[in-house]
């Protein structure tokens, strides 16, 4: 699962 | 490739060399220096940097992240919010995470990540997704305060 990103990003991974 | 790729790929290889007896602070300031001046210089070196820091190799990895915090200090608030989103935080969380490269990396390198991330907390705390990062990685137990 990933935790929504923003705009010019990525999600941040999940560890 | 363009001048500043090139010449940006070659300064990160002599400041991270595993040979490296004492640090390169030449290559190190020269670095941090065309990171800033050439456009697209953050962006070129940021990728390297998150290249770098997953190296095999325990003493370039070191190197880069030493690198990474340097850079973190010179080269100003672009660099950071850089380096604070998720797209590169999360090349530094494969490094401590089990369920990515957390397996195959050496205590001394999570260490130093998780260490880089803390201070970063404080030292830059407009960079939200740092704080977001580290609190995942506690939850997650990746982390025990």
């Amino acid at each position: 699962p990933v935790i929504r990103g923003f705009s010019d990003d990525e999600p941040l991974v999940i560890a | 490739m363009d001048v500043v790729t090139t010449s940006l790929e070659a300064l990160i290889q002599r400041a991270t060399n595993s040979q490296n007896q004492k640090p390169d602070v030449a290559a190190i300031e020269a670095f941090c220096v065309l990171l800033t001046k050439e456009a697209e210089g953050i962006q070129i070196g940021t990728k390297l940097l998150a290249t770098h820091i997953q190296s095999l190799n325990e003493s370039e990895a070191l190197q880069a992240l030493s690198l990474l915090d340097t850079c973190m200090k010179k080269c100003g608030p672009l660099f950071h919010a850089e380096v604070g989103k998720f797209r590169f935080l999360n090349e530094m969380i494969k490094l401590v995470s089990p369920k990515y490269l957390g397996g195959r990396t050496t205590a001394t390198v999570r260490q130093k990540v998780l260490q880089l991330l803390y201070a970063w907390i404080r030292e830059y705390p407009r960079e939200l997704k740092i704080k977001e990062a580290y609190e995942m990685l506690k939850k997650q137990g990746v982390i025990e305060e």
